[in-house]
C-alpha cells in the first residue's frame, strides 16, 4: 500500500506509537547509527496486530491506529 | 496471552474492589451489575473470589474520570482511549479507570458496553497483558459482542489459568471460543468472496482479508467491521454489477457498498431471486463470463440472471454436472483470476471460469499464505 505522507497522520502515529510502544524523541546518536525508532516501533506495532510488517506507515496501519482501544501499552513496560 | 513482566498477580485469592464514583450514562444498579459480572467472568475460571468494599482502598479501586485524572495517564476525550488498568501491586496497582468522556452502554451496540470493557481491563488488574489474538477478550481493541452470549475465549482463560490455576469448583467450558488457524490443514471456509480487489474468507467470528499486494492475510473479527452482520454466516460474493457485496446466514441477506452495510437489509433469501422453498444457501460466486450469479445449496446450484433480475429456468442443476470431478457439496466458491473456485470441506476445486475444467485440486488455505 503506498505510504501516507500527511504531517497530521505523521503526529497521529508518533503519538500513539508513543503511548503503546514506548517511543522515544530520536537522538543524535539514534540518526548517526541509522536506527530509525518510528520504523523500528512501527514495524512492532505492525507485528503484534498481524498486518504486513514493512515499518511503512500505510493505510491499513493508520486505520489499526484510529480505533478505539486500551489505554495500557501493548509492550509492557 | 501475554503477562507483565515478572508475572505480576496477586498473592492472594480472595481480591478485594470498590466502585468510588459512578457514570451518570447508566443507572448505578447497571453499573453495579456490569462490575459484578465482569468479575465473575475471570472468577468462573480461576479460584479468584472478589469480595466489594464500600469504603477504605481495596485491591481494585474502579472510578470514572476524564482527561488528566490524577495519575499521569491522561484520557483522550471521546473514542480513542476508553479505560486502562494498572497491574496487580500496591497502591494504583490493580486500579481500572474508565474514561468519562465515553458514554457506556449495557444494552445495546451502540457506545461502548461498559461489562466488556470492564472485563478487559480487571484481566490487567489480574495481572494479564494485552493479547496478539485477534479472538481474544484481551487483545487492545474494542469490538462489541452481545454480553449475554459472552464467552470467555481459550486465549484468556490460559493466560488467566496460568496465574492462578483452574477454578477447583467448577470444570471450564468443554468449548471456549477459539481463534482459527490458517495454516490448519483441515481448515474449512464458511464463505468468501472478493471485495474491490481485496478477497475475505469467513470463518466462524472472523474473516482473513487478503491484498493482492501483500503476503501477509490480516485476520480481523466480523463484528469489529460490521457488528451488525452475524458470526458464522453461510456465502458471500462481490455482484460486479451492483458494487456490492452480500453476505448470506439463514433466509436473510445483507449488503454492503465498500465497507458499508447497506440501509434496507437484511433482507430475506426470496428477494434475491430465490425460491421460496430454498431456506439457506451454502455458497454464492459472480460468474463474470456469463454475467450469472450461482447460488450453491449443497450439491445443487442456481443461475440468477442479474440483468434480467429472474432465475433461469432449468434449475437447481447438480454441481458436479457443470463442474465435472466437482466432489461433495460446495461450501464456499469464489471467482478470481479467470478461475472459478469451489470450495467443499478443506478442499478447494480450480475450474476454469471459460471452459469449466477442472486444473487442480487444492486445500482450502491455498491462499492464506501458507
Amino acid at each position: 500500500l503506498p505510504p501516507l505522507s500527511s504531517d497530521e497522520d505523521e503526529n497521529v502515529a508518533k503519538t500513539y506509537l508513543m503511548k503503546f510502544y514506548d517511543l522515544t524523541n530520536e537522538t543524535d546518536s539514534d540518526l548517526h547509527r541509522g536506527v530509525h525508532q518510528m520504523t523500528l516501533k512501527l514495524k512492532e506495532m505492525q507485528q503484534f496486530f498481524g498486518l504486513e510488517v514493512t515499518g511503512v506507515l500505510d493505510s491499513n496501519t493508520l486505520e489499526v491506529m484510529k480505533k478505539p482501544r486500551c489505554g495500557v501499552p501493548d509492550l509492557a513496560e | 496471552y501475554t503477562t507483565f513482566p515478572g508475572n505480576l498477580k496477586w498473592q492472594s485469592n480472595s481480591v478485594t474492589y470498590r466502585i468510588v464514583n459512578y457514570t451518570p450514562d447508566l443507572p448505578q444498579s447497571e453499573v453495579d451489575r456490569a462490575i459484578e459480572n465482569a468479575l465473575q467472568v475471570w472468577a468462573r475460571v480461576t479460584p479468584l473470589r472478589f469480595t466489594r468494599l464500600y469504603t477504605g482502598v481495596a485491591d481494585i479501586m474502579i472510578s470514572f474520570g476524564r482527561r488528566d485524572h490524577g495519575d499521569g495517564y491522561p484520557f483522550d476525550g471521546p473514542d480513542g482511549i476508553l479505560a486502562h488498568a494498572f497491574p496487580p501491586s500496591v497502591g494504583l496497582g490493580g486500579d481500572a479507570h474508565f474514561d468519562e468522556d465515553e458514554t457506556f452502554t449495557s444494552q445495546s451496540s451502540s457506545g461502548y458496553n461498559l461489562f466488556l470493557v470492564a472485563t478487559h481491563e480487571f484481566g490487567h488488574a489480574l495481572g494479564l497483558s494485552h493479547s496478539m489474538d485477534p479472538g481474544a477478550l484481551m487483545y487492545p481493541h474494542y469490538t462489541y459482542t452481545d454480553p449475554e452470549r459472552f464467552s470467555l475465549p481459550l486465549d484468556d482463560i490460559k493466560g488467566i489459568q496460568f496465574l492462578y490455576g483452574p477454578n477447583p469448583e467448577k470444570p471450564v467450558d468443554p468449548t471456549p471460543p477459539t481463534t482459527p488457524n490458517a495454516c490448519d490443514p483441515n481448515l474449512t471456509i464458511d464463505a468468501v468472496t472478493t471485495l474491490r480487489g481485496e478477497m475475505m474468507f469467513f470463518k466462524n467470528r472472523f474473516f482473513w482479508r487478503v491484498y493482492p499486494q501483500s503476503n501477509q492475510p490480516e485476520l480481523t473479527l466480523i463484528k469489529s467491521f460490521w457488528p451488525d452482520i452475524p458470526d458464522n454466516i453461510d456465502a458471500a460474493y462481490e455482484s460486479i454489477k451492483a458494487d456490492r457485496v452480500f453476505i448470506f446466514k439463514g433466509e436473510k441477506v445483507w449488503a454492503l457498498s465498500g465497507y458499508d452495510v447497506v440501509s434496507g437489509y437484511p433482507k430475506t433469501l426470496s428477494s434475491m431471486g430465490l425460491p421460496a422453498t430454498v431456506k439457506r444457501i451454502t455458497a454464492a460466486l459472480y460468474d463474470e463470463v456469463s454475467g450469472k450469479t450461482l447460488f450453491f445449496d449443497n450439491k445443487y446450484y442456481y443461475s440468477y440472471d442479474e440483468t434480467k433480475r429472474q432465475m433461469d429456468k432449468g434449475y437447481p442443476k447438480l454441481v458436479e454436472k457443470s463442474f465435472v470431478g466437482m466432489q461433495g457439496g460446495v461450501t464456499a466458491a469464489l471467482q478470481y483470476r479467470g478461475f472459478t473456485y469451489l470450495f467443499s470441506g478443506s478442499n478447494m476445486h480450480e475450474f476454469s471460469s471459460r471452459s469449466k475444467k477442472l486444473h487442480r485440486v487444492l486445500r482450502s488455505n491455498y491462499f492464506l499464505g501458507c
